[in-house]
């Protein structure tokens, strides 16, 4: 046989061309061209000793294993069977034409000279993704593809359905449903091929993240159905249903599992399926609400929240005051201020503080002075008020011209948590020693 | 205190007793500083340096029980700046001031008395109180004694001075009181104490002048310190007190 080299296009002839054929010759040329594409060919010359049956001299053609005939005489002649302008085609990539000759060309006595034949081939472009023949009569045509067949010149390439990975054959695809990801506050999730019939040996993990201060709500849509069992619960294949670490349920069969709140804004969604079944799955919508916290409620009359809103929602906050004379506390920690925010589980952030009444500490002692309550012996809390005295006649209290003693020595508990002077604020009067006045001045009775 | 009489508690609430080189007195002002004569802390014929102890006791009128009182520190001795230790014959500037080192407490028997605001208190013939642990003549008192004294007429202190003789100095930082006449004065160991004046309009007493010198005792004038000229040296000293 004849090698050519693998080439696009190209011309094949009988020996000598065209000068007559020789006499008991045989040769198979093997044309080839690139894998992907299949070889054409055309007679463009042809002129070979006609037989009955092509018995003497012929071309002969073959590609994949089957013959495509037997070819002699001449083009548009009747004797023999000549290939006319009949385009040959193969299925692979090889065409292979015979060409035999016997030990003579003699008609009626006289020798006779045939030119040979000029053939002219060129590779076509598979389709390899057109059906392919059947292997016996009860098969079915196997797809090159199992989803998706994509030719192009000289190949072709396999892709699957949206939910379904290709293998490593390059052929058939493999439901991918193992990190499904969702992130919009709401949408439908489903099983593959919904309303259809899912895939078999599906371990498909779907999971909801939205933002934190959401809580998810799921609504199962019908028809619902997952393979089940009358006495065993789930045995094949299953729905698993998680939210904050916890399992919310197990679903199979037919009846639609109830509208879920997860209180979480993050769900997952586990999906088993066994080799087998026939059920068309499940779909749901799930939704999204913004998580609200309790309405804040003071604990006491004393409690200020500022501008109070109707409902208070994730990031939300609230602002504590205290009534004046009155002191923000946290168990027995007093704060300067208090603000308390609405976190992402729909709890406040700090519980609510308490009012407690400012209180002002034991008055400061006064040197050689003293003080008296003018209200309740011994309470020092917010408006509370003393009076300081010094000890007189020994002492008396330093005053500012036109203020009298009793004006600066009266202290109030302010709201501040401070004893107050109206004129002097915190600073407490001074007892000035007073001269010259002995209680038991000399005196002389005797004259 | 000679030709005077026993004090009675709370008479003389201010009166202090000191210990320096000897008996000597002295006045409560404020609650925490105490005014005397700088010579009883500098003496004449002295050594210049304070290098004894400065006792100041308050509160009794009895010596044995006064000095049971306590001694109260000196956290500071004020000498007026004209004083003149070595100066024998010149008392001018015979004031200072001690201060405690703890403010005492006020009581009836330890009160401050007020400082002078005005000429009339040495107007002539104004009777005062002089008190003090001093000697008595011949005998140390063991009890606070005072005398009541006129104020002197300067000129008769002056020529009373001339026909003695004496050299000493009679400054108008000095005013005298007593009577040649009479057998009353300050002695020995009353140094520092004030002669003691009432203000009738204000009721308060009054100390006008410190016990500071004399030529003998009961036997003419006594030579008083004038406080009114010191006035604003002791309110600067004591500062806002």
């Amino acid at each position: 046989s004849i090698n050519i080299p693998q080439k696009l296009f190209g011309e094949v002839t009988s020996p000598l061309y065209p000068k007559p054929y020789p006499n008991n010759f045989e040769a198979t040329t093997v044309i080839s061209v690139p894998v992907g594409h299949r070889v054409k060919l055309v007679f463009w010359h042809f002129d070979v000793e006609p037989s009955e049956g092509c018995f003497y001299d012929y071309v002969k053609i073959a590609a994949d294993k089957k013959s495509l005939g037997r070819f002699c005489g001449q083009q548009d002649s009747p004797l023999g069977n000549p290939p006319g302008r009949r385009e040959f085609v193969s299925q692979g990539n090889k065409m292979l034409l015979t060409f035999h000759t016997d030990f003579s060309n003699e008609e009626n006595g006289t020798v006779m000279f045939y030119k040979g034949f000029l053939a002219y081939y060129h590779a076509v472009d598979l389709d390899e993704c057109a059906p392919q023949p059947a292997n016996s009569v009860d098969d079915a045509p196997q797809p090159r593809c199992q989803h998706l067949c994509h030719n192009y010149i000289g190949g072709y390439f396999c892709s699957c359905h949206p939910g379904y990975a290709l293998q490593k054959d390059k052929h058939s695809c493999q439901a991918e449903c193992s990190s499904r990801l969702y992130t919009e506050p709401s949408g439908y999730i489903s099983s593959l091929e919904y309303p259809q019939p899912y895939p078999p040996n599906l371990q498909c993990n779907y999971s909801i993240r939205v933002e934190r201060g959401l809580t998810l709500h799921l609504k199962f849509l019908e028809p619902f159905e997952i393979d089940d069992h009358q006495q065993v619960r789930c045995p094949y294949d299953q729905l698993q249903i998680y939210a904050n670490g916890k399992m919310l349920g197990e679903f199979c069969g037919t009846q639609k599992p109830p509208d879920l709140d997860t209180s979480s804004n993050a769900a997952d969604l586990l999906f088993f399926t066994d080799e087998s079944g026939d059920s068309r799955g499940w779909k749901l919508r799930y939704t999204t609400e913004i998580i609200k916290c309790p309405q804040p409620k003071a604990l006491d009359e004393f409690t200020i929240i500022q501008d109070l809103q109707s409902q208070y929602q994730f990031r939300d906050y609230f602002i504590v005051n205290c009534k004046q004379g009155y002191q923000l506390v946290e168990g027995t920690k007093a704060l300067l201020s208090f603000t308390a925010v609405c976190q992402d589980d729909g709890t406040w952030h700090r519980a609510m503080p308490r009012c407690k009444i400012k209180d002002c500490g034991q008055p400061k002692d006064l040197p050689n002075g003293d003080f008296h309550y003018t209200t309740a012996t011994g309470v020092n809390t917010y408006q509370a008020q003393i009076q300081y005295q010094c000890r007189e006649p020994y002492y008396k209290m330093y005053t500012r011209a036109g203020i009298s003693e009793a004006t600066r020595g009266t202290f109030t508990c302010t709201a501040q948590g401070i004893w107050k002077n109206e004129q002097e604020g915190e600073k407490i009067p001074r007892c000035l020693p007073v001269c010259g006045k002995p209680v038991h001045p000399v005196q002389q009775q005797q004259r | 205190i000679v030709g005077g009489q026993k004090a009675k508690p709370g008479n003389f609430p201010w009166q202090a007793l000191t210990s320096i080189h000897g008996r000597g007195g002295g006045a409560l002002l404020g609650d925490r500083w105490i005014l005397t004569a700088a010579h009883t802390l500098f003496p004449k014929d002295h050594n210049s340096q304070l290098n004894t102890s400065v006792d100041v006791f308050l509160g009794h009128t009895n010596v044995e029980e006064i000095r049971k009182m306590s001694n109260h520190p000196i956290r500071r001795v004020s000498i007026h700046p004209d004083y003149r230790q070595h100066e024998s014959h010149n008392f001018d500037g015979d004031i200072a001031l001690l201060e405690l080192e703890n403010s005492v407490t006020l009581g009836p028997n330890l009160l401050p008395i007020c400082l002078p605001d005005n000429e009339t208190f040495y107007d002539k013939g104004l009777m005062g109180y002089v008190s003090g642990f001093g000697i008595m003549e011949e005998r140390i008192a063991y009890d606070l004694r005072f005398v009541r004294l006129p104020v002197a007429r300067r000129e008769a202190c002056e020529r009373w001075l001339r026909e003695k003789n004496r050299n000493d100095v009679f400054s108008e930082n000095m005013f005298c009181a007593g009577d040649p006449t009479l057998k009353q004065d300050a002695c020995q160991g009353d140094s520092g104490g004030v002669f003691a004046v009432r203000d009738p309009h204000s009721d308060r007493w009054v100390a006008t002048g410190i016990v500071s010198w004399g030529i003998g005792c009961s036997r003419g004038y006594g030579f008083y310190t004038k406080l009114l000229n010191y006035v604003d040296w002791i309110k600067k000293e004591m500062g806002e007190e």
